[in-house]
């Protein structure tokens, strides 16, 4: 599946580097499915 | 016959990478403008205000921004050097990067838009050097898209 | 019609190495401006600036200034909403804009 893996820390880039990202996460319907199966616990977070 | 039709391909090949490189200029020239507006908008402040403003209350470049709803519930995990950390949304999110912000705020005169009024032109031409005067007159319009635009 | 596409293409040809010397001296300047110490100084906003430009502006609104070339990985929305950061040139400042 895709993850997307940018560089921070500086002034100025690309432009709008962060679009793709922000495509990525507004069409997904991760946070509609959540609330549709209610039911089944959410997966444990990630930890560092 | 043959040689027309490299040549069309080759005239298509440098329309195309120019095409490119004027967004790429116009991007360039839009950062430019932004920041030097901003450090004007700043200094002007700082002018009239007679001192700096409290330092816990500004943010310096280079950022980024990551905003969500208020209901959002966000979970975050940070290693004890503070070099690593992990941030889990429970709805979505966006991220901009500084120089985003700074057109949203209007520091780039509305040339990100076409949209730019005489005065704000005037501004903008002022804040580049002479041999781009030309290229922020066609961005005031719209984007760059005259191929052969006539330098100062 | 062969002379014609000759002439321009090698019009196209100048067109594109002004442009190429337009973007190397642009980035050149936006290298230096971006680095005057005067202009780091003043280089800042505030709180209310990022506000006015997210919306609804009630919203929760996250700064990160990290160091250069720190990375910044976003997973696909289906294994969740997940963002981490790795820098490897210091600490990562991360704080909340205040509402008011």
């Amino acid at each position: 599946r895709s993850r997307i893996l940018v560089s921070i820390g500086e002034s100025f880039g690309t432009s709008d580097k962060f679009q793709k990202i922000n495509e990525m996460v507004s069409s997904s319907d991760w946070s509609l499915k959540r609330s549709f199966d209610q039911g089944s616990t959410p997966k444990p977070l990630k930890r560092l | 016959a043959q040689e027309c039709q490299n040549l069309e391909v080759e005239r298509q090949r440098r329309l195309e990478r120019i095409k490119q490189k004027q967004s790429q200029l116009q991007e360039l020239i839009l950062q430019q403008i932004a920041f030097k507006k901003l450090v004007q908008r700043n200094r002007q402040v700082e002018q009239q205000t007679k001192r700096p403003p409290p330092p816990n209350s500004v943010i310096h470049l280079p950022f980024i921004i990551v905003n969500t709803s208020k209901k959002t519930v966000i979970d975050c995990s940070i290693s004890n050097d503070k070099f690593e950390y992990l941030f889990n949304f429970d709805n979505m999110f966006e991220i901009h990067d500084d120089i985003e912000v700074l057109k949203r705020m209007g520091m780039a005169c509305g040339l990100e838009v076409g949209k730019c009024s005489p005065e704000d032109l005037k501004i903008a031409r002022s804040l580049v050097p002479k041999a781009l005067e030309p290229y922020v007159t066609e961005m005031a319009q719209g984007s760059i898209s005259n191929v052969y635009i006539s330098g100062v | 019609r062969y002379k014609s596409l000759q002439k321009e293409v090698s019009d196209l040809g100048e067109a594109e190495e002004k442009l190429d010397e337009l973007i190397s001296k642009s980035n050149l300047q936006l290298k230096l401006l971006t680095e005057d110490p005067q202009n780091k100084k003043l280089g800042y906003v505030m709180c209310q600036d990022l506000r006015s430009t997210v919306n609804p502006p009630e919203q929760i609104v996250m700064v990160v200034r990290a160091p250069p070339e720190t990375q910044m990985q976003v997973s696909d929305p289906s294994e969740g909403y997940q963002i981490s950061l790795k820098s490897s040139r210091g600490p990562i400042d991360v704080f909340l804009c205040p509402e008011d």
